[in-house]
């Protein structure tokens, strides 16, 4: 436990006093090596760490609680309005038809997300279209195909040979003829350092005029989410971004890095592989997940 | 590092920056450092070779810490009488890892080597998780066995390892659903498939590799403690390092499990695997 760790920092602190600078230095490693190990990027915790210091230095031991305590409610408090304070809930996009563009690195959970989402919309009363632009991956248009079955939800696929971008506008077109006011676009995972590939986004968003881009992110990521985020962001200026498989025991560190790096909002947390397994993004829950 | 310059706190605080960014974890890389403080005493002169040089040999024993200790184990000394064909791998790990691609990228290796390989689609709950497997096969000319979709994973390995057997061939290759080490009852589902492979061929499966994507930072750890702890593992497959992902946490693994890397995954192509080399992936850690 953090604040048990911090006791050992503040031995010679009884009572009621002021947090002094060498007892916040000593705290600060022990808050930075918490952070490490949740696998925040260690130029993002050391950064953090700094502006954090800033505010604990001076501040007043309150009666109820043991300076380590004090320390980590501020730590909490900086690290919850980092990681986006009370959250900002995903706006349903308007449109005829809106376009919801998926992106992110292999594995991540984007195809899952894309049903996910789905579901989500016609919950509240959007007609979805589903876009199967991934022709790379073996049998992914057949995932989303199957996930698309499952909802009661329209797929768009295109021959395994087809032009993703192609698909993509496709789709967007065929959108008002199949009833739909929302088309999200399945990507296939690639490389942020894959320049051909992150072109192809580029051109599929240039094509589509999304109203949301949503950067999929693994939440086990670690050390390297910081030149994913960048990178996407970058090139893609997304809008959002979406933390994956939750449910596990990961802390999520790359939470912090990715916020740290783009400011970007994090909407969803995906929290399983079932269909319904979404839930909006929670910032006070995570941060206390992160500190341990 | 700069050639030449002598091993200061401030060159060490640098190289544990260097391993902490590629997920080799505060703990490993403290005691990398604290070796290496120790080591430079001895040098001549602590250049960047001689300090890249002791790190990968240092990292570098960390992988066949274990290996040397327990030689590896064939089905005839299990069980004298037993055939050592068909040799069994069982492919777990958690979701999205690379486990299908993997066994994709197997089967084209051992058959480039002049083994025949039988792949069992034992993933009989992700959306077409079969599907993808039998496109691997059909690339590589590998046989393929498949299960009902929601089917029991463990009568797939079951008939798979009947399969294998009966054709006659040199491997065969389960791959499994992906699952968080935290699903006890995914875990347990695990447990039971290796039971059922155990009891139709003694002595398999010879291998059960975990499949570990480079990305992963400390929870990888957590992953491989576990999936040990209910399947036992006989090595590690790091995938997607040909992104910028160092995968250092296969360090801190081999460190505490005694688990070596047996493979890389360097891209989505079939040839994109090649087998693991410590002292190689150690300097890669270093600019
Ligand atoms: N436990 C858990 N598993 C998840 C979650 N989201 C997705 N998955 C699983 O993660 C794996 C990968 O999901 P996909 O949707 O295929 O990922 P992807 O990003 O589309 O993959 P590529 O298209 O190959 O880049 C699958 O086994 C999913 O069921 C989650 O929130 N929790
Ligand atoms: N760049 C890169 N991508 C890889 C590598 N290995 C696998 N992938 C990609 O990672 C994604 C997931 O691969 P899968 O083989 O479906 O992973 P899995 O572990 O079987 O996934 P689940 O069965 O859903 O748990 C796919 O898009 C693969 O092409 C690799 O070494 N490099
Ligand atoms: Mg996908
Ligand atoms: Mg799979």
């Amino acid at each position: 436990q953090l604040s048990d760790r911090l006791q050992s920092a503040f031995k010679s602190l009884t009572g009621r006093g002021r947090l002094s600078e060498s007892n916040i230095e000593e705290a600060m490693r022990e808050v930075r090596r918490a952070l490490l190990e949740a696998d925040v990027n260690f130029k993002v915790a050391r950064k953090f760490v700094d502006d954090v210091k800033v505010r604990a230095v001076g501040e007043d031991v309150l009666n109820s609680l043991t300076p380590g305590q004090q320390v980590v409610k501020v730590v909490h408090n900086e690290l919850v309005k980092l990681l986006g304070d009370t959250g900002e809930p995903f706006r349903i996009p308007t449109g005829t038809p809106a376009v919801i563009m998926i992106v992110g690195l292999q594995g991540s959970g984007k195809t899952t997300f894309c049903a996910k989402l789905a579901r989500f919309l016609k919950q509240r009363g959007k007609h979805p279209l589903l876009a199967a632009a991934d022709t790379y991956r073996p049998a992914a248009q057949d995932q989303l195909s199957t996930l698309a079955l499952q909802l009661d939800v329209p797929v768009h696929t295109g021959r395994p040979d087809a032009d993703p971008v192609e698909i993509t506008t496709t789709a967007v077109e065929e959108a008002g003829a199949r009833g739909a006011d929302v088309v999200i676009l399945d990507t296939a995972g690639r490389l942020h350092v894959d320049e051909e590939l992150m072109q192809e986004l580029e051109r599929i968003k240039a094509a589509t005029k999304p109203a949301e881009v949503l950067l999929v992110l693994d939440s086990m990521t670690g050390q390297d989410a910081v030149n994913v985020a960048q990178e996407f962001v970058d090139r893609l200026d997304f809008t959002g971004a979406v933390l994956t498989k939750m449910d596990g025991d990961t802390r999520g560190g790359a939470a912090v890095s990715l916020r740290a790096v783009t400011g970007r909002p994090i909407k969803f947390a995906s929290v399983g592989e079932k269909l319904d397994a979404l839930e909006p993004f929670h910032p006070d829950r995570v941060a206390s997940r992160i500190l341990g | 590092l700069h050639g030449g310059r002598a091993l200061d706190d401030e060159a060490l605080a640098g190289i544990e920056e260097t391993l902490i960014a590629a997920d080799v974890g505060v703990e490993t890389s403290l005691y990398l450092v604290e070796r290496l403080r120790d080591a430079a005493r001895e040098m001549e002169t602590a250049d960047t070779d001689a300090i890249v040089g002791f790190l990968a040999g240092e990292i570098g024993s960390m992988f066949t810490a274990g290996s040397d200790a327990e030689p590896e184990r064939t089905r005839s000394d299990v069980d004298p009488g037993v055939s050592e064909r068909p040799r069994v791998t069982m492919i777990v790990g958690v979701n999205g890892t690379g486990k299908t691609t993997t066994i994709g990228k197997l089967a084209g290796l051992l058959q480039r080597e002049g083994e025949t390989v039988l792949l069992a689609a034992a993933d009989t709950f992700r959306a077409a998780a079969g599907e993808q497997l039998q496109i691997w096969a059909e690339r590589t000319g590998a046989g393929f066995v498949f299960g009902q979709q929601g089917g029991d994973p463990a009568s797939v390995a079951f008939d798979a390892a009947e399969a294998a057997v009966s054709r006659g061939v040199d491997h065969l290759l389960i791959d499994t659903a992906g699952r968080l080490h935290t699903q006890k009852n995914l875990i347990a589902e695990l447990a039971k498939i290796r039971r059922v492979v155990e009891k139709r061929l003694p002595g398999a499966p010879d291998d059960v590799l975990l499949v570990v994507d480079a990305n992963t930072g400390q929870n990888a750890l957590s992953q491989a403690r576990l999936f040990d702890e209910a399947v036992g593992l006989t090595g590690i497959v790091l995938t997607k390092l040909d992104g910028t992902a160092r995968g250092g946490i296969v360090i801190a693994i081999a460190r505490e499990l005694s688990i070596p890397v047996r493979y890389v995954g360097v891209g989505e192509g079939l040839e994109d695997i090649a087998r693991f080399d410590a002292s190689e992936f150690a300097r890669g850690l270093f600019p």
